[in-house]
């Protein structure tokens, strides 16, 4: 037991700002914390190190519970980006369309965003970019009907993947929920399963809002995985756990940058590294 | 909501005469969780709640008949003033004109659609604002900009040939010089502050612009990461205020006391709503109620 010394209060209180400081917010840092003193009651500890040794443990068990949903044989594939303002969703697709043309499958990109200026055209840069189709409506038109000609032009054409953009939306507005509600549906009616993935896109910067922003897109449209964008920052993306914990699904995806390749899939155990420090 | 908490706090020590400072220690301690739970950076909550400390074990508080609400209006004090005291929504003209207003940021806070919305404002004052994008990076930025000029009857200068965010800018000076623009809004494009190659671009463009105004766009739903970005954006470019957006939904805004407390700056103006009439001058007693919950 040579240099083994159990758990001081300042490491105890380094280790809880540090979560704190990665947004894991008050509630989960006091659980994780807890644990923690728990846990180090039953095993000798070497300080802040094997500390948190426990703390990876604990978070990479909340982390890697679900596990994603293979992609089947549909045809095409149907994928929804959606969010509040600014995340990253538009950006996200890009890289998407380069990571679907580097698996050799044909893309077609929707701007089902008909509201914001200058969506549809942020778009169709990415379709250029990454050798995707690209459809689109008038500026203002129903975004259902852009979704549903969309998809029919992908059956036709026999694209291999469908990805919409939605306009962003906060989760407080009960009109712009029904509407993305409604999109699901539409799509249903037009692609059997349809959509196949719903992507909520959280920004890495974002505080506790996050969990209110998922518990709304869950119960609008469904949602069947996560993205966490702009992990290049110096934000941690904390919440991210909170929110894998009450939806169940875990995040796909993480945005590294603003180019098409900076999308990686998403790797539990250096998230956490970066957590615990 | 934290009064109800402060209440349960003096609640239990009702009946015993005069607070001791141990017990605003337990005030101060639901305080820090209700600022925390707000997204406010421990660090900004430690330093808050010593200000708090300091003159919540004054003798009005200790020997006030509802020291729960002698506490809450310490607390509330402290915050407007942190805040700047809430009626900083001016954009400092000059003499020399165009009074430049350089927009700053991260990546999707805000930049863009804050730009159109400041020029409505002034336009409603009575100025001629001109706007102009060096977001040239972003796909369809410059367009974005000029689509928001369009629908709001705003000007913007879109030099399309030009590529280099410098000469945009340089060419719109001109153009506002000659027409006699009061105000220049430049919106750039969105960059990390760890970014130290954009970070010296904005560097550069502030240089050559010499604003009156340097505005940095924060997320009122950001996190614990507001404070390093906040500090980093004010400590490279010198910004002048703070305008924070997108108020309109249900984050608690701990983003908004972290950013003025780390960079000293006023919050100038809130974005409420993705309209371009939706800007509203900060209502700093509005925040201090959302932030305490
Ligand atoms: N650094 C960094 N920036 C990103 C990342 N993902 C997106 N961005 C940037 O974030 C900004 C917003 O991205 P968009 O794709 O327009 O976000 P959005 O969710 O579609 O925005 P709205 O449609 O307006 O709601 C852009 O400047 C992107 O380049 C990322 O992973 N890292
Ligand atoms: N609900 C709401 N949305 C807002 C507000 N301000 C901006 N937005 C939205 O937030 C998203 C991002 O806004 P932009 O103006 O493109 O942000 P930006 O900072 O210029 O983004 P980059 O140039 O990529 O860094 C858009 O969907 C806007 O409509 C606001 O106050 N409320
Ligand atoms: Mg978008
Ligand atoms: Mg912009």
């Amino acid at each position: 037991l040579r240099g083994r010394r159990p758990l001081e209060p300042a490491d105890l209180d380094a280790i809880e700002e540090a979560l704190l400081a990665a947004d894991m917010g008050v509630p989960a840092v006091a659980e994780a914390m807890e644990v923690l003193r728990a846990r180090s009651r039953e095993v000798w500890t070497e300080g802040r190190d094997a500390m948190r040794g426990l703390l990876r443990q604990e978070l990479l068990r909340q982390l890697e519970q679900p596990a994603p949903a293979a992609r089947t044989a549909a045809r095409p594939w149907v994928v929804f980006l959606v969010g509040v303002n600014g995340v990253g969703k538009t950006t996200t697709i890009g890289k998407l369309a380069r990571a679907e043309r580097a698996a050799g499958r044909t893309a077609l990109l929707v701007a089902a965003d008909t509201f914001r200026a200058a969506a549809a055209e942020q778009l169709q840069v990415w379709a250029e970019r990454t050798g995707a189709a690209f459809h689109r409506g008038a500026e203002g038109a129903d975004p259902s009907a852009v979704l549903t000609d969309g998809l029919r032009a992908a059956r036709s054409r026999g694209h291999d993947t469908v990805l919409v953009d939605t306009a962003g939306r906060l989760h407080t507005k009960g009109n712009l929920m029904a509407e993305l509600a409604k999109m699901s549906r539409v799509a249903a009616r037009e692609v059997p399963d349809a959509p196949h993935e719903t992507l909520l896109v959280l920004d890495a910067t974002l505080g506790g809002n996050a969990l209110a922003q998922a518990r709304e897109f869950a119960k609008a449209g469904g949602v069947t995985g996560l993205v966490l964008t702009k992990l290049d920052g110096t934000a941690k993306g904390g919440v991210a756990v909170a929110v894998v914990r009450e939806l169940g699904v875990p995040i796909r995806h993480v945005g590294l940058g603003e180019a098409a390749e900076d999308l990686v899939p998403f790797d539990a155990s250096s998230f956490v590294d970066a957590l615990v420090g | 909501a934290l009064s109800d908490r402060l209440q349960g706090v003096f609640r239990s020590l009702r009946g015993r005469g005069a607070l001791t400072p141990e017990d605003v220690d337990q005030a101060l301690r639901e305080i820090r969780l209700a600022l925390l739970e707000a997204d406010v950076h421990f660090k900004v909550v430690k330093q808050f709640l010593e200000r708090v400390r300091v003159r919540a074990v004054g003798q009005d508080v200790l020997k006030s008949l509802t020291p729960d609400q002698a506490v809450l209006r310490v607390v509330r004090d402290e915050m407007v003033a942190l805040f700047g005291g809430g009626d900083a929504a001016r954009l400092q003209g000059s003499s020399r004109l165009p009074a430049v207003v350089l927009m700053t940021g991260l990546q999707g806070s805000g930049k863009t659609t804050s730009t159109a919305k400041l020029a409505r404002w002034l336009v409603q004052g009575g100025h001629h604002p001109l706007l102009v994008s060096t977001d040239v990076y972003r796909p369809a930025a410059r367009e974005q900009l000029r689509t928001l000029g369009q629908q709001n009857n705003l000007q913007v200068h879109h030099p399309e040939s030009l590529t280099q965010p410098r000469a945009i800018l340089e060419s719109a000076l001109t153009e506002a010089r000659s027409v006699g623009h009061d105000f220049l809004l430049v919106d750039t494009a969105g960059r990390l502050h760890i970014d130290d190659e954009l970070m010296a671009e904005l560097e550069e463009l502030k240089r050559a612009s010499q604003p009156t105004e340097v505005l940095y766009v924060a997320d009122a739903m950001t996190g614990q990461d507001a404070v390093k970005s906040a500090e980093e954006f004010h400590k490279r470019v010198g910004t002048t205020g703070i305008v924070l957006t997108k108020l309109d939904g249900d984050a608690r805004g701990g983003a908004a006391l972290s950013a003025a407390s780390v960079t000293g700056c006023p919050i100038k103006f809130a974005g409420v709503g993705e309209r371009v009439d939706e800007l509203e001058p900060f209502q700093a007693d509005r925040m201090v109620g959302r932030i305490l919950g």
